[in-house]
């Protein structure tokens, strides 16, 4: 996948860290400091569909089946995560018990079109 | 709108400013961290735990861990132990520490608190650490009691008891897993144990122990998922 840099309009992962000092959130959350909460954004013209981040092979696949379909009318496709990691949190619940889990697919690493 | 017409390049609208987009940014950071653990708001933390108790605790279940790893036995209440974690499944690890109850010189009462959050979910395994601070030669017989309210919640009954015999100091640990699930399947949140002593010379666990030593359990669960409906 492409990180964001400079005035690219093109879809890419922009990364957002969110300190949890800055918030007020230190004294419930143990660890980690914090959370990137990265996400996705840009544009997805026709002619990037299915990339990057995924195989080559499928961008390939994809405007085939464009071309095939005469789908030259087709609107852009998306910008969506495609590489995600969960969010490991060590934080006291209302109980003051420390609770130690791993969130699912917090973390995005990669950004693609559909 | 932005100070110079900057436009959001995917859908045409004015940009946000920046410092209106990191604020939309963390209160979404927020929510969806607080949805994931289903919790409504940001605990307020009364009494955080002292980092001696937890560190010990932390080396207290990994002592266990690397034990069990060993030698797999079956736990007492033959609940077969957690290997493998769910994929994809979200577990939760969690560490109770005691509160002091009622005591008289020859009993006390501790109790457990489990949160609300955990009613959704199947508690894996749940063993209590008990630090015996043992003075003088010969055993020490003592009686560990689980007691749980009935249903009603007026009375405390006894879900289990266990005699042990204390012969020396150090940490002893008792499964009880059947008691946590049972009570977190009633929707109620204190697990009381009881330690009794059979003559007058004072709990053995009491005498000494502080911070690092305080009781606590170690449970593990897993969210339930929700059931597949079987196609016939």
């Amino acid at each position: 996948g492409i990180d964001c840099s400079g005035d690219s309009h093109m879809c890419c992962r922009k990364e957002f860290f969110v300190d949890f000092k800055e918030i007020g959130w230190e004294d419930w959350i143990i660890q980690p400091e914090g959370y990137h909460m990265n996400y996705c954004a840009g544009l997805c013209p026709l002619h990037m569909a299915g990339i990057p981040g995924l195989a080559a092979s499928f961008h390939t696949a994809v405007l085939n089946l464009i071309k095939a379909n005469n789908a030259d009318a087709a609107v852009d496709s998306c910008c969506v995560p495609t590489q995600r990691r969960p969010l490991s949190l060590l934080y006291y619940d209302r109980d003051s018990n420390i609770v130690k889990t791993d969130i699912p697919d917090m973390i995005v690493d990669a950004c693609g079109c559909t | 709108a932005a100070p110079k017409e900057v436009w959001c390049p995917a859908c045409g609208l004015a940009a946000l400013t920046p410092t209106t987009q990191r604020d939309i940014l963390i209160a979404l950071a927020k929510q969806s961290i607080l949805s994931k653990l289903h919790l409504p708001d940001r605990p307020n933390i009364t009494q955080p735990t002292s980092r001696g108790a937890l560190l010990t605790a932390l080396r207290r279940m990994r002592a266990l861990r690397v034990d069990s790893a060993i030698s797999p036995g079956v736990p007492h209440d033959g609940s077969t132990p957690h290997l493998h974690p769910g994929m994809g499944v979200q577990e939760y690890e969690i560490l109770s520490f005691a509160e002091s109850g009622s005591s008289t010189s020859r009993s006390v009462r501790l109790h457990f608190r489990f949160t609300r959050e955990l009613a959704g979910t199947e508690i894996l395994q749940a063993t209590l650490y008990l630090f015996w601070a043992v003075s003088g030669p010969g055993t020490h017989p003592v009686t560990v009691r689980l007691l749980q309210p009935d249903p009603a919640g007026l009375n405390m009954t006894v879900a289990s008891e266990t005699r042990l015999e204390v012969q020396r100091a150090g940490w002893a640990t008792l499964d009880v897993g059947r008691s946590v699930q049972s009570l977190v399947g009633q929707g109620s949140q204190r697990l009381t144990v009881e330690l009794e002593v059979a003559e007058d010379s004072g709990s053995p666990l009491l005498a000494g122990h502080r911070g690092s030593h305080w009781p606590f359990v170690a449970a593990q669960a897993r969210a339930r998922t929700p059931h597949r409906v079987q196609r016939r």
